[in-house]
């Protein structure tokens, strides 16, 4: 699975996710990421995408929860999309997200996932594997 | 406030020890990605166009699980996915079970912007994609020779793989299964 999101210098927001599924799937299998709020989700205070196992992601809503979490709870994009991800079973899932303010969270609960980021102020980060 | 962007490769059980000539081309392209996406947002490119440009150049990278590079299906083929959505509208779009487009990602934002739906899926969505022009080749186009492999080794050990897991011979895979069914490499 691959995905992108960005916000620019107005906060306008946007989310991009694409994959193949997974390996010996079942013809005609759908997983999370065409399905919005599940893999992918965006709306005026973040935009998220999701990698992982399909079904534990479209179970948990993970992507609409963590912009539910900061409208409903108030909660910031980093402790929004850590709950989110600690919600669905250990080794399922991962996420990028970006917040409208041009915070950036990349958090995960498998060994790794693949993921970058930069923004404006000059961080830059590629990573495979917790810190 | 700034602009900001992230994007990943997929998740899963990619061990520590993975070898550079694995590990490396992906990092590289993590790399010119994000350069790329950075460039867009430093030009001023509306957000959903710097997302849509992301994808498809992860999309043609035969090193990830999207576009060329698909994993395959239990019957050798791909069925590929995607979706894409806007903030400020919550517009969007999402195809599935696509075996003949380049870039789904395009496909989906098509969806979301030529149609009164948000997701079309197999026959529908391919036949959308021919109605609007979008680039589309022979299903050999998105199988490498590493996912035939994976699939020869997901078969024998009867079960599904995420991302990433290692290769490992049936006697291992199967002393590593979990009890939903996943390897973990």
């Amino acid at each position: 699975t691959v995905g992108c999101v960005a916000v620019d210098n107005d906060g306008n927001l946007a989310s991009a996710t694409s994959t193949g599924g997974f390996v010996n799937k079942m013809r005609g299998r759908i997983g999370d990421t065409p399905v919005i709020g599940a893999g992918t989700y965006a709306n005026k205070l973040c935009a998220v995408s999701a990698t992982g196992r399909g079904e534990a992601i479209i179970k948990g809503t993970v992507a609409r929860d963590v912009a539910a979490l900061m409208e409903f709870k108030g909660l910031s994009l980093k402790d929004a999309a850590a709950y989110a991800v600690d919600s669905v079973p250990k080794g399922t899932a991962g996420l990028i997200a970006v917040s409208a303010t041009g915070e950036v969270t990349m958090p995960f609960n498998t060994m790794g996932m693949f993921r970058a980021c930069a923004t404006e102020d000059g961080y830059e980060e590629i990573g495979i594997w917790p810190d | 406030m700034g602009w900001a962007i992230a994007l990943h490769g997929g998740a899963g059980d990619i061990p520590v020890s993975l070898p550079a000539e694995r590990r490396q081309p992906r990092e590289d392209a993590l790399h010119y990605c994000l350069q790329i996406g950075v460039e867009a947002l430093k030009a001023g490119n509306p957000v959903l166009d710097v997302v849509e440009l992301v994808v498809r150049e992860l999309e043609n990278n035969p090193h990830f699980n999207a576009g060329r590079g698909s994993v395959l299906t239990c019957n050798g083929e791909v069925e590929m996915e995607a979706s894409i959505m806007d903030g400020n509208t919550k517009n969007c779009g999402a195809v599935s079970g696509l075996k003949t487009v380049v870039n789904a990602i395009s496909l989906a934002r098509l969806v979301m912007e030529k149609t009164p739906h948000i997701y079309l899926a197999f026959d529908g969505a391919e036949a959308f994609a021919r109605e609007q022009g979008v680039e589309t080749v022979d299903s050999s186009y998105f199988v490498t020779p590493e996912n035939i492999e994976r699939l020869k080794q997901a078969k024998e050990a009867n079960r599904t793989q995420l991302d990433y897991t290692e290769p490992t011979s049936k006697a291992v895979n199967n002393k590593n299964l979990t009890s939903n069914g996943d390897s973990q490499g």
